[in-house]
């Protein structure tokens, strides 16, 4: 279902980003945005729904979303995971 | 870290070959992931260093206490990344941290300095563990990742930290941080790290503290150095000298005023104890001494025995000491077993056994109003030279791999009990906010402080061997590994006092100057790991969530089953469901001689008891530096004599060592049924 917004690691594979979008970063906000509900229907954040963005030690992005938008994320072209975050503790 | 560099063997003059081969790790930068760093501590200084090497490519980022010009050629970038905390928790509260890469808990900075702190002298807690404080690779180069915060530490900021550390050109990256196990594909640490490793770059990480239960070591994918916890031969004891004449033995480097000496003071058990005189008040949450859980009427002016749990161990002395009592004694439960951690207390404390604290409690039971349980807390300082060392750490997490059995983990351990290393000048040593005391070094025990000992040995090792892989350099230390303390028997196991096993120290115990001739590395490529995954069964895109690379596992299943990664431990499970008399695997392993030229090494084998272990061929003759030589080790295991009852297991260990005369490679053997 839908349920509460959460925070999601997203795997891209950096390769398959469409040649419309100028960045990889422009690219995961329409991809986060259209998960949400049609381009449109994601909540609105200060500076887009992007936490972070990764590209060395692999391709992709952090960003909040409802666990449906996460299922909906993991069936994109492009997208080969979709990880839930967890919280770890100093050790 | 005024004992460690020397009980690892580093300390010599002139300087041991490690360090001078490596010229102190001075090209090499270590990122710590963490809770960010004092900059201005002494341990960072950077005096007599040369110029950042040239490949850095890392920034400097500022904010509240923590200016531009903080970073200098020993600290050479600062970064901090808590949007991913924010996403979850809001905005953060800038009273209480600080939007910086500034260490406001301690921690980072302790880490840190361990790794790669600077000589100096001199360096105390309080006045314990007094000496010449240095990190393992005292020249190396730090990089600090804050990403902890005061509500935990955010995967979403940890990937951050590692994508940052990889652009950035570290070589070795050091993470204490831990949680639960999931598998490798939904597990982001694993993910980063498995690209951080890709890149060339060691990752080390802590075990966790789990222990001394069973299946809790976390941080377990195989590219991974998991590092587990030991003590060192230096104790603080603190012993507890009771009224009928008894003494139990405690440790703690509590460094304020002292008990009166030779006055007995009254004992109380802070825990419900009815019918006895001394109980301070009812109920669980006194028994542990919680916040506000405590009547001062029944405490004031006592000595009061609080058992171990739920608050932190100094926050209890805090409670009692606001609550009027003069000193405290922490008890161990029947889970927590023998293991003793030594903290910087608020007031007179020590901390005391499981066997210690039923012995208490019995005693301050059997009290009357007429004849009150009294006793007193004797500190004894600093010990060194103490027998046996190392023991394996009660807190330090055991295995096996709850995720793939077949790699044994932790792959080692290094110490992690009672390390004196760097602290922050705005933070108390007990850690708990009302402590107003000040400390250029505290004393602090867990997976964490063995973790950056690990990483700093590990950029000591690829300064001196520029062009080994991050699995040869853990191969390297972890083969070397030692399994016997200084009083010559196997290392113990200190939650209970017998005979460790490989699930408490994988490999070891780290010995860094045989890692740097090790003689034969175990080298793992990246689609080694692929194959391995393939192996575990995982799907294509499970595989490509960690290693970005397209698997075609057909060929992998043929070539066998995830043990047949080159590991430098091997580890077989067997289902014993009683309809095989034995069972029979085997391990296919490659060793590259990395001894220098021409060798001749022979196979000895100690075969788990009940098993059979054969090696063929029994003889790997090298011609030249960088051959590589395969061989094949088979396992034939009786089943248990009986039915093994659904949920045990039983455990055995042996051997496989490669000697050439002059080096020993060990590979531990495990089988579990």
């Amino acid at each position: 279902g839908g349920g509460e917004e959460r925070t999601f690691i997203v795997r891209v594979d950096a390769d398959a980003k469409p040649s419309a979008f100028p960045t990889h970063a422009h690219w995961y906000e329409a991809a986060v945005m259209a998960a949400e509900g049609g381009g449109g229907g994601g909540e609105w954040r200060e500076g887009g729904p992007l936490i972070h963005t990764y590209s060395a030690a692999f391709h992709g992005f952090s960003a909040r979303m409802s666990p449906a938008a996460a299922a909906a994320l993991a069936e994109a072209p492009g997208v080969a995971a979709v990880v839930p975050e967890r919280v770890r503790q100093l050790a | 870290t005024t004992r460690s560099p020397r009980f690892l063997g580093l300390l010599s003059s002139p300087p041991s070959a490690l360090l001078a081969d490596s010229d102190f790790g001075s090209d090499l930068v270590i990122a710590i992931i963490d809770t960010g760093i004092s900059p201005t501590h002494r341990s960072f200084h950077d005096r007599g260093l040369g110029p950042v090497p040239s490949k850095w490519r890392g920034v400097c980022s500022s904010g509240p206490g923590f200016p531009p010009n903080s970073c200098n050629r020993k600290l050479v970038g600062a970064r901090f990344f808590s949007a991913g905390y924010e996403a979850t928790s809001g905005r953060m509260n800038e009273t209480a941290e600080v939007r910086s890469p500034l260490d406001t808990d301690g921690h980072g900075t302790h880490t840190a300095s361990i790794a790669a702190g600077r000589y100096v002298f001199p360096a105390s807690t309080l006045g314990y563990a007094r000496g010449v404080a240095a990190g393992m690779a005292p020249k190396a180069r730090l990089a600090a990742y804050k990403v902890c915060w005061v509500g935990g530490c955010f995967d979403s900021d940890i990937l951050a930290a590692f994508d940052a550390a990889v652009a950035d050109g570290v070589d070795v990256v050091s993470l204490s941080v831990g949680g639960v196990v999931v598998p490798y594909y939904l597990d982001a640490i694993a993910i980063g790290a498995f690209g951080a490793t890709e890149a060339g770059i060691v990752v080390s990480a802590s075990a966790g503290n789990g222990g001394p239960g069973g299946l809790t070591v976390t941080n377990v994918a195989p590219w991974m150095a998991t590092v587990g916890a030991g003590s060192m031969d230096r104790a603080f004891p603190a012993n507890v000298q009771l009224g009928n004449g008894q003494v139990l033995d405690g440790v703690s480097v509590y460094g304020g005023p002292a008990l009166q000496s030779g006055k007995m003071y009254e004992l109380v058990y802070a825990g419900a104890s009815s019918g006895a005189a001394s109980s301070a008040a009812d109920g669980y949450s006194a028994s542990m001494c919680l916040d506000g859980s405590l009547d001062p009427a029944a405490v004031r002016g006592k000595i009061v025995v609080c058992d171990r749990g739920v608050n932190s161990r100094a926050a209890k002395g805090d409670v009692v000491h606001r609550a009027g009592g003069i000193g405290m004694v922490l008890a161990n439960g029947v889970f927590d077993g023998e293991g003793l951690v030594a903290d910087c207390h608020v007031l007179p404390a020590t901390a005391v056994g499981a066997a210690a604290g039923d012995k208490l409690r019995k005693y301050i039971g059997s009290s009357t109003r007429q004849a009150p349980a009294t006793g007193t807390i004797l500190f004894e300082g600093t010990h060194l030279g103490v027998h046996p060392a190392p023991v394996v750490a009660a807190f330090s997490a055991r295995g096996p791999n709850p995720q793939s059995p077949e790699i044994l983990k932790p792959d080692l351990i290094a110490p992690g009990l009672n390390i004196l290393a760097a602290w922050p000048s705005g933070v108390g040593p007990a850690g708990i906010p009302s402590d107003g005391r000040r400390t250029e070094f505290n004393i602090l025990s867990g997976t964490s402080m063995a973790c950056p000992h690990i990483s700093g040995l590990a950029a000591l090792l690829k300064a001196a061997h520029p062009t080994w892989s991050p699995a040869a350099i853990k191969s390297a230390l972890m083969t070397t590994a030692y399994i016997k303390d200084n009083s010559n028997g196997t290392m113990v196991d200190e939650s209970t006092g017998v005979v460790a096993d490989v699930f408490d120290f994988g490999a070891g115990h780290v010995d860094p100057m045989r890692a740097m001739d090790p003689g034969l590395v175990y080298d793992i490529t990246p689609v080694d790991y692929v194959n391995f995954l393939c192996n575990l069964n995982y799907t294509e895109q499970n595989i490509r969530a960690i290693t970005r690379r397209p698997a075609d596992c057909r060929g992998a299943r043929r070539a066998g089953h995830a043990g047949n990664l080159n590991y430098p431990s091997m580890s077989a499970t067997f289902a014993a469901d009683g309809t095989r008399a034995t069972m029979k695997t085997h391990f296919i392993r490659t060793v590259t001689n990395v001894g220098g030229g021409r060798a001749v090494y022979r196979a000895t084998v100690r075969s788990p008891e009940g098993c059979a272990v054969t090696v063929q061929p029994r003889q790997l003759a090298f011609r030249r530096d960088g051959q590589k030589l395969s061989f094949t080790v088979r396992v034939e295991a009786a089943a248990p004599a009986k039915k093994m009852e659904p949920g045990s297991s039983q455990v055995r260990s042996g051997a496989v060592t490669w000697s050439d005369g002059r080096h020993a490679v060990n590979t531990p053997v495990v089988v579990t049924w």
